[in-house]
Protein backbone atom coordinates (compact mmCIF):
# COMPACT_ATOMS: atom_id res chain seq x y z
CA UNK A 1 0.00 0.00 0.00
CA UNK A 2 2.71 2.36 0.58
CA UNK A 3 3.18 3.11 -2.95
CA UNK A 4 -0.26 4.61 -3.37
CA UNK A 5 -0.29 6.21 -0.46
CA UNK A 6 2.74 7.76 -1.74
CA UNK A 7 1.21 8.78 -5.47
CA UNK A 8 -1.91 9.82 -3.49
CA UNK A 9 0.38 12.34 -1.69
CA UNK A 10 2.20 13.81 -4.77
CA UNK A 11 -1.32 14.29 -6.11
CA UNK A 12 -2.38 16.32 -3.22
CA UNK A 13 0.94 18.20 -3.45
CA UNK A 14 2.78 16.89 -0.63
CA UNK A 15 6.17 14.60 0.06
CA UNK A 16 5.47 13.15 2.84
CA UNK A 17 2.70 11.92 5.16
CA UNK A 18 2.11 14.82 7.06
CA UNK A 19 2.00 14.11 11.41
CA UNK A 20 0.64 17.53 12.78
CA UNK A 21 1.36 17.48 16.74
CA UNK A 22 -2.05 19.39 16.88
CA UNK A 23 -4.61 20.59 14.26
CA UNK A 24 -4.33 24.64 13.67
CA UNK A 25 -7.74 26.12 14.12
CA UNK A 26 -9.45 26.54 10.74
CA UNK A 27 -10.60 30.12 10.06
CA UNK A 28 -14.02 30.59 9.47
CA UNK A 29 -13.42 31.61 5.30
CA UNK A 30 -11.94 28.43 4.77
CA UNK A 31 -14.28 26.46 6.75
CA UNK A 32 -17.35 28.70 5.10
CA UNK A 33 -15.65 27.98 1.21
CA UNK A 34 -15.32 23.95 2.19
CA UNK A 35 -18.60 23.84 3.30
CA UNK A 36 -20.48 25.77 0.12
CA UNK A 37 -18.31 23.53 -2.47
CA UNK A 38 -19.42 20.12 -0.62
CA UNK A 39 -23.22 21.22 -1.19
CA UNK A 40 -22.68 22.27 -4.37
CA UNK A 41 -21.20 18.85 -5.54
CA UNK A 42 -23.88 17.43 -3.49
CA UNK A 43 -26.61 18.98 -5.01
CA UNK A 44 -24.85 18.42 -8.40
CA UNK A 45 -24.71 22.40 -8.79
CA UNK A 46 -21.78 23.22 -11.32
CA UNK A 47 -18.75 25.54 -9.65
CA UNK A 48 -16.11 27.05 -10.76
CA UNK A 49 -13.22 25.51 -8.46
CA UNK A 50 -10.98 27.87 -10.28
CA UNK A 51 -12.27 30.76 -8.61
CA UNK A 52 -12.77 31.68 -4.84
CA UNK A 53 -16.36 33.74 -5.18
CA UNK A 54 -16.00 34.33 -0.99
CA UNK A 55 -12.67 36.28 -1.84
CA UNK A 56 -13.27 37.63 -5.08
CA UNK A 57 -10.19 36.10 -6.81
CA UNK A 58 -9.07 33.19 -8.85
CA UNK A 59 -7.52 30.31 -7.43
CA UNK A 60 -7.75 27.27 -6.77
CA UNK A 61 -5.34 26.65 -3.65
CA UNK A 62 -6.29 28.42 -0.32
CA UNK A 63 -3.36 28.02 2.40
CA UNK A 64 -3.22 30.12 5.85
CA UNK A 65 0.22 29.86 6.80
CA UNK A 66 1.13 29.98 10.94
CA UNK A 67 3.59 33.36 11.32
CA UNK A 68 6.94 31.77 12.73
CA UNK A 69 7.94 34.80 14.05
CA UNK A 70 9.42 36.15 17.64
CA UNK A 71 8.70 39.62 19.91
CA UNK A 72 11.25 41.98 20.07
CA UNK A 73 12.08 43.57 23.70
CA UNK A 74 14.27 46.80 23.36
CA UNK A 75 16.44 46.99 26.39
CA UNK A 76 16.91 50.73 26.60
CA UNK A 77 13.56 52.17 28.01
CA UNK A 78 13.93 55.19 25.91
CA UNK A 79 11.92 53.91 23.05
CA UNK A 80 8.82 54.31 25.26
CA UNK A 81 6.49 55.40 22.09
CA UNK A 82 6.87 51.76 20.94
CA UNK A 83 4.38 49.42 22.57
CA UNK A 84 5.06 46.02 20.72
CA UNK A 85 7.56 44.90 18.20
CA UNK A 86 7.75 41.66 16.60
CA UNK A 87 9.35 40.05 13.41
CA UNK A 88 6.82 37.96 11.36
CA UNK A 89 7.87 35.24 9.42
CA UNK A 90 6.23 32.98 7.12
CA UNK A 91 7.53 29.88 5.16
CA UNK A 92 6.81 30.06 1.64
CA UNK A 93 8.29 26.91 1.13
CA UNK A 94 5.24 24.89 0.48
CA UNK A 95 4.35 26.30 -2.33
CA UNK A 96 5.55 24.98 -5.23
CA UNK A 97 7.14 27.30 -8.44
CA UNK A 98 4.38 26.86 -11.37
CA UNK A 99 1.79 27.99 -9.04
CA UNK A 100 0.67 31.63 -8.95
CA UNK A 101 -0.35 33.59 -6.92
CA UNK A 102 -4.15 35.94 -6.31
CA UNK A 103 -3.98 36.36 -3.14
CA UNK A 104 -1.90 37.03 -0.10
CA UNK A 105 -3.49 38.68 2.96
CA UNK A 106 -1.63 39.67 6.42
CA UNK A 107 -4.45 39.14 8.84
CA UNK A 108 -3.09 40.27 12.28
CA UNK A 109 -5.38 39.76 14.99
CA UNK A 110 -5.25 42.31 17.90
CA UNK A 111 -7.96 40.28 20.49
CA UNK A 112 -10.90 41.41 21.90
CA UNK A 113 -11.67 44.93 22.70
CA UNK A 114 -8.20 44.70 25.16
CA UNK A 115 -7.71 48.75 25.44
CA UNK A 116 -11.56 49.47 24.85
CA UNK A 117 -11.77 51.92 27.27
CA UNK A 118 -8.85 53.37 27.76
CA UNK A 119 -6.95 56.62 26.36
CA UNK A 120 -3.87 56.20 24.14
CA UNK A 121 -4.00 56.01 20.37
CA UNK A 122 -2.27 53.59 18.64
CA UNK A 123 -0.39 53.31 15.35
CA UNK A 124 0.46 50.14 13.56
CA UNK A 125 3.41 49.87 11.54
CA UNK A 126 4.59 46.79 9.05
CA UNK A 127 7.85 46.97 7.45
CA UNK A 128 9.88 44.06 5.17
CA UNK A 129 12.86 43.34 6.05
CA UNK A 130 15.23 41.20 4.37
CA UNK A 131 17.25 38.40 5.88
CA UNK A 132 20.45 36.78 4.66
CA UNK A 133 22.89 33.98 5.54
CA UNK A 134 26.67 35.21 6.05
CA UNK A 135 28.52 32.61 7.61
CA UNK A 136 25.38 30.47 9.15
CA UNK A 137 24.54 33.52 10.59
CA UNK A 138 21.34 35.35 9.93
CA UNK A 139 21.31 39.04 9.56
CA UNK A 140 18.18 41.55 8.66
CA UNK A 141 17.97 44.02 7.48
CA UNK A 142 14.95 46.52 7.54
CA UNK A 143 13.38 48.14 5.00
CA UNK A 144 10.74 50.86 4.53
CA UNK A 145 7.67 51.45 6.16
CA UNK A 146 4.60 49.97 3.96
CA UNK A 147 1.91 49.95 6.06
CA UNK A 148 1.63 52.78 8.60
CA UNK A 149 -2.50 52.80 9.63
CA UNK A 150 -4.46 53.73 12.65
CA UNK A 151 -5.58 51.09 14.98
CA UNK A 152 -8.73 51.20 14.99
CA UNK A 153 -11.57 50.07 18.28
CA UNK A 154 -12.65 47.29 19.19
CA UNK A 155 -9.88 45.88 17.45
CA UNK A 156 -10.43 42.61 16.16
CA UNK A 157 -8.72 41.33 12.95
CA UNK A 158 -6.73 43.70 10.53
CA UNK A 159 -5.96 42.57 6.96
CA UNK A 160 -3.55 43.97 4.82
CA UNK A 161 -2.69 43.07 1.04
CA UNK A 162 1.05 41.75 0.50
CA UNK A 163 0.84 40.23 -3.18
CA UNK A 164 3.54 41.75 -3.98
CA UNK A 165 6.03 41.45 -1.55
CA UNK A 166 4.57 37.89 -0.75
CA UNK A 167 5.19 37.22 -4.67
CA UNK A 168 9.30 38.21 -4.83
CA UNK A 169 9.77 36.48 -1.69
CA UNK A 170 8.78 33.39 -3.12
CA UNK A 171 10.23 34.19 -6.31
CA UNK A 172 13.47 34.69 -5.11
CA UNK A 173 13.25 31.89 -2.25
CA UNK A 174 12.97 33.42 0.87
CA UNK A 175 10.64 33.33 4.02
CA UNK A 176 8.05 36.65 4.15
CA UNK A 177 9.65 38.63 6.55
CA UNK A 178 8.05 41.55 8.34
CA UNK A 179 8.35 43.53 11.15
CA UNK A 180 5.73 44.62 12.75
CA UNK A 181 5.30 48.00 15.54
CA UNK A 182 2.79 48.95 17.39
CA UNK A 183 3.77 52.84 18.31
CA UNK A 184 1.70 54.99 20.93
CA UNK A 185 0.52 58.25 19.23
CA UNK A 186 1.28 61.91 20.17
CA UNK A 187 2.06 62.75 23.92
CA UNK A 188 0.80 60.66 27.12
CA UNK A 189 -0.07 62.68 30.18
CA UNK A 190 0.93 61.19 33.21
CA UNK A 191 -0.59 58.30 35.01
CA UNK A 192 -1.23 56.94 32.07
CA UNK A 193 1.94 54.95 31.62
CA UNK A 194 0.06 52.01 33.83
CA UNK A 195 -2.66 51.66 31.28
CA UNK A 196 -0.44 51.96 28.57
CA UNK A 197 1.74 48.82 29.76
CA UNK A 198 -1.53 47.35 30.14
CA UNK A 199 -2.48 47.76 27.53
CA UNK A 200 0.85 46.40 25.30
CA UNK A 201 1.17 43.48 27.81
CA UNK A 202 -2.73 42.84 26.49
CA UNK A 203 -1.88 43.04 22.73
CA UNK A 204 1.45 41.08 22.81
CA UNK A 205 -0.57 37.82 24.60
CA UNK A 206 -3.84 38.34 22.22
CA UNK A 207 -1.44 38.94 18.80
CA UNK A 208 -2.12 36.45 16.46
CA UNK A 209 -0.87 36.64 12.79
CA UNK A 210 -1.52 34.46 9.55
CA UNK A 211 -1.03 34.87 5.97
CA UNK A 212 -3.66 33.53 3.76
CA UNK A 213 -2.53 32.77 0.64
CA UNK A 214 -4.50 32.00 -2.34
CA UNK A 215 -3.15 30.76 -6.04
CA UNK A 216 -3.92 28.80 -9.03
CA UNK A 217 -2.57 25.99 -10.37
CA UNK A 218 -1.98 26.35 -14.29
CA UNK A 219 -2.09 23.08 -15.19
CA UNK A 220 -5.67 22.45 -12.97
CA UNK A 221 -6.83 25.59 -13.93
CA UNK A 222 -6.24 27.48 -16.96
CA UNK A 223 -5.28 30.81 -17.18
CA UNK A 224 -8.23 33.33 -17.15
CA UNK A 225 -9.28 34.26 -20.90
CA UNK A 226 -9.22 38.08 -22.22
CA UNK A 227 -12.07 38.85 -23.48
CA UNK A 228 -12.16 40.17 -26.97
CA UNK A 229 -12.96 43.50 -27.74
CA UNK B 1 -25.95 -10.38 -40.46
CA UNK B 2 -27.56 -10.10 -37.88
CA UNK B 3 -25.95 -9.71 -34.64
CA UNK B 4 -26.73 -11.93 -31.51
CA UNK B 5 -27.61 -10.21 -28.65
CA UNK B 6 -25.86 -11.06 -25.40
CA UNK B 7 -27.12 -12.64 -22.30
CA UNK B 8 -25.98 -9.92 -19.93
CA UNK B 9 -27.53 -10.49 -16.48
CA UNK B 10 -28.92 -7.25 -15.52
CA UNK B 11 -26.16 -7.63 -12.38
CA UNK B 12 -23.13 -7.97 -14.58
CA UNK B 13 -24.17 -4.46 -17.10
CA UNK B 14 -22.18 -1.32 -16.80
CA UNK B 15 -23.45 0.63 -13.70
CA UNK B 16 -21.89 2.39 -10.52
CA UNK B 17 -20.60 0.61 -7.67
CA UNK B 18 -20.31 2.62 -4.68
CA UNK B 19 -17.55 2.30 -2.44
CA UNK B 20 -16.55 4.59 0.79
CA UNK B 21 -12.92 4.87 2.01
CA UNK B 22 -12.68 6.17 5.48
CA UNK B 23 -10.15 8.32 6.28
CA UNK B 24 -9.34 7.10 9.52
CA UNK B 25 -9.05 2.98 8.83
CA UNK B 26 -6.16 4.59 6.44
CA UNK B 27 -4.77 6.99 9.32
CA UNK B 28 -5.07 10.14 7.36
CA UNK B 29 -7.46 11.93 9.72
CA UNK B 30 -4.13 12.82 11.54
CA UNK B 31 -3.51 15.48 8.77
CA UNK B 32 -6.82 15.58 6.83
CA UNK B 33 -9.14 17.39 8.58
CA UNK B 34 -12.35 17.23 6.66
CA UNK B 35 -14.15 15.35 4.86
CA UNK B 36 -14.22 12.36 6.79
CA UNK B 37 -13.72 9.99 4.22
CA UNK B 38 -13.74 9.52 0.27
CA UNK B 39 -16.47 8.08 -2.13
CA UNK B 40 -14.28 6.26 -4.28
CA UNK B 41 -17.09 5.21 -6.71
CA UNK B 42 -16.01 3.19 -9.89
CA UNK B 43 -17.96 2.20 -12.65
CA UNK B 44 -17.87 -1.59 -13.71
CA UNK B 45 -19.70 -4.08 -15.82
CA UNK B 46 -20.76 -5.01 -19.72
CA UNK B 47 -21.26 -2.97 -22.47
CA UNK B 48 -23.12 -5.53 -25.06
CA UNK B 49 -23.62 -4.36 -27.90
CA UNK B 50 -27.77 -4.82 -27.35
CA UNK B 51 -28.02 -2.27 -24.80
CA UNK B 52 -25.19 -0.03 -25.89
CA UNK B 53 -27.97 2.41 -26.54
CA UNK B 54 -29.67 1.61 -23.32
CA UNK B 55 -26.74 2.19 -21.12
CA UNK B 56 -25.89 5.77 -21.04
CA UNK B 57 -23.27 5.29 -23.90
CA UNK B 58 -21.79 7.84 -25.96
CA UNK B 59 -22.49 7.45 -29.74
CA UNK B 60 -19.05 6.60 -30.38
CA UNK B 61 -19.36 3.46 -27.79
CA UNK B 62 -22.76 2.54 -29.82
CA UNK B 63 -20.22 3.04 -32.60
CA UNK B 64 -17.29 1.03 -31.16
CA UNK B 65 -19.44 -2.23 -29.81
CA UNK B 66 -20.79 -2.27 -33.59
CA UNK B 67 -17.43 -2.16 -34.83
CA UNK B 68 -16.58 -4.93 -32.04
CA UNK B 69 -19.86 -7.12 -32.81
CA UNK B 70 -18.47 -7.09 -36.34
CA UNK B 71 -14.54 -7.40 -35.68
CA UNK B 72 -13.57 -9.49 -32.73
CA UNK B 73 -9.93 -7.30 -33.19
CA UNK B 74 -11.74 -3.80 -32.31
CA UNK B 75 -11.57 -3.67 -28.43
CA UNK B 76 -15.16 -3.71 -26.90
CA UNK B 77 -16.94 -0.65 -25.82
CA UNK B 78 -15.91 0.03 -22.37
CA UNK B 79 -17.69 0.82 -18.61
CA UNK B 80 -16.62 4.17 -17.29
CA UNK B 81 -17.68 7.55 -16.05
CA UNK B 82 -20.20 9.74 -17.83
CA UNK B 83 -20.27 12.38 -14.54
CA UNK B 84 -17.83 12.94 -12.76
CA UNK B 85 -18.40 16.05 -9.41
CA UNK B 86 -15.40 17.42 -7.82
CA UNK B 87 -14.43 17.51 -4.09
CA UNK B 88 -12.87 19.55 -1.51
CA UNK B 89 -10.08 18.91 0.86
CA UNK B 90 -9.05 20.63 3.98
CA UNK B 91 -5.66 19.26 5.31
CA UNK B 92 -2.51 20.48 7.29
CA UNK B 93 0.48 19.42 6.24
CA UNK B 94 3.80 19.26 7.69
CA UNK B 95 4.30 23.29 8.18
CA UNK B 96 1.34 23.43 9.97
CA UNK B 97 0.06 25.19 7.14
CA UNK B 98 -3.76 24.64 6.49
CA UNK B 99 -4.73 24.32 3.09
CA UNK B 100 -7.53 23.97 1.30
CA UNK B 101 -7.33 22.19 -2.40
CA UNK B 102 -10.41 21.59 -5.01
CA UNK B 103 -9.91 19.08 -7.45
CA UNK B 104 -12.14 18.33 -10.14
CA UNK B 105 -13.92 15.09 -11.27
CA UNK B 106 -12.92 13.37 -8.34
CA UNK B 107 -16.23 11.40 -7.35
CA UNK B 108 -18.06 9.17 -10.07
CA UNK B 109 -21.91 10.28 -10.07
CA UNK B 110 -22.57 7.99 -13.10
CA UNK B 111 -21.29 5.27 -15.53
CA UNK B 112 -21.76 4.98 -19.00
CA UNK B 113 -20.49 3.07 -21.83
CA UNK B 114 -17.68 4.47 -23.71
Amino acid sequence: FQFQEHVFLQFLGLDKVPSPKKFQPVPSILKRIFQDQEAAATTGVSQDLCSVQELGVRGNVLRLLPDRGFFLYSKSPSQASSCLKKLLSFNLSAISRGEQFTMAQLGLDLGPNTYYNLGPELELALSLVQESHVWGQATRKMGKVFVLQSVPRPQGVLHFNLLDVTKRSHHSGKNLGLFLEILVKGERASGEDFQLEDTCAGLRRSLHASLLVVTLHPEQCRPSSRTRR
Amino acid sequence: AAIPASRASCKSLCHRHQLFINFRDLGWHKWIIAPKGFMANYCHGDCPFSLTTALNSSNYAFMQALMHAVDPEVPQAVCIPTKLSPISMLYQDNDDNVILRHYEDMVVDECGCG
